[in-house]
């Protein structure tokens, strides 16, 4: 038997104990550990680790600290696209959805473009039609939005450059970007 | 970007990833996290492996895919084959992020070149360990 184990990531950037306050600090971390105590409480369970990654992307989907599903960031345009994909280890089966403005969890979309379809990736509203048929729960586009993230667009709009979820997260983008070169 | 990678109690290796992409990115850019073999993959033979960053260079190198390729064909452990994508390659092209990968074994590699990264992982019957910043 397997040595059973899950692993999860909420983003990388310029995160630095001197920007971070000790409240957000609490709650990135409170996040992290209920996700990770659900995947293996599925695996403690005899769940697949299949099974394990798709609960722990949706819960971190579900979580607006994160740049995925709630909380997703904003394009130049204002608005939100959202991708996610997933393999099987066991079989090199996967699926996975690009672009997608209204799937509440993409990461279930491409859960089921890899049990249900013969493709591999699905794009815009051919993804979120397929995931309609599917039975996937649909969403207004300003669901994924927080205050949080339209003053990270606001900040980065003025730069006119792309920044990662959390390099922009508070101050100057153009600082973040510059460390890392 | 979000993500997970397990390994179950049937030996069974699993991965996936999800993404808003990046905050004033140009409406229809697509990064790695939808790309198989760039931000995504798995096989029971190597490892699962899930990554966050600059996604064009992690679509450059196929991150995900080249570390299970250094595993497979350059007889890498899991540790040195994250470290390579992370540390060497991605960082050769000027790319930021990171990666989390675990192996048929059951190791975990969770490795970044940026300041930080939201990250934890937790076997079963044991505490999760959760970490934030790059001196933990």
């Amino acid at each position: 038997m397997a040595r059973a184990v899950i692993a999860i990531h909420g983003g990388a950037g310029a995160i630095t104990r001197a920007a971070m306050s000790t409240e957000k600090e609490q709650a990135y971390t409170d996040a992290l550990a209920a996700i990770v105590a659900s995947g293996q409480a599925i695996l403690a369970a005899g769940g697949s680790a299949l099974d394990a990654v798709t609960e722990a992307v949706r819960l971190l989907e579900e979580c607006p600290l994160f740049n995925a599903g709630k909380g997703a960031v904003f394009t130049h345009q204002g608005t939100h696209e959202l991708d996610a994909s997933m393999m099987d280890g066991r079989t090199l089966e996967v699926g996975a959805v690009a672009g997608v403005k209204h799937l509440r969890n993409p990461v279930l979309a491409a859960r089921a473009v890899l049990e249900n379809s013969p493709h591999a990736l699905f794009i815009g509203e051919g993804a979120e039609a397929f995931a309609e048929q599917h039975g996937l729960e649909k969403v207004a586009a300003d669901y994924f939005s927080t205050p949080e993230r339209f003053a990270q667009l606001q900040r980065a709009l003025g730069s006119e450059q792309a920044i990662l979820d959390h390099d922009g997260a508070a101050g100057d983008p153009l600082d973040a970007d510059r460390k890392l070169g | 970007t979000v993500g997970a990678v397990a390994l179950d109690r049937d030996g069974n290796l699993a991965a996936a990833t999800s993404t808003g992409g990046m905050t004033n990115k140009q409406a229809g850019r697509v990064g790695d996290s939808p790309i198989i073999g760039a931000g995504c993959y798995a096989s029971n033979h190597t490892a699962a492996v899930s990554c966050t960053g600059t996604g064009e260079v992690f679509m450059r190198t196929l991150a995900a895919y080249d570390l299970a390729a250094l595993m497979k064909y350059a007889g890498l452990s899991l540790q040195q084959a994250a470290d390579r994508v992370i540390m060497e390659k991605v960082l050769a092209l000027g790319g930021s992020g990171g990666l989390i990968a675990v192996d048929a074994q059951g190791n975990v590699a969770l490795p970044f070149n940026s300041e930080g990264m939201y990250r934890g992982y937790g076997y079963v019957g044991e505490p999760a360990v959760i970490n934030i910043y790059r001196e933990e």
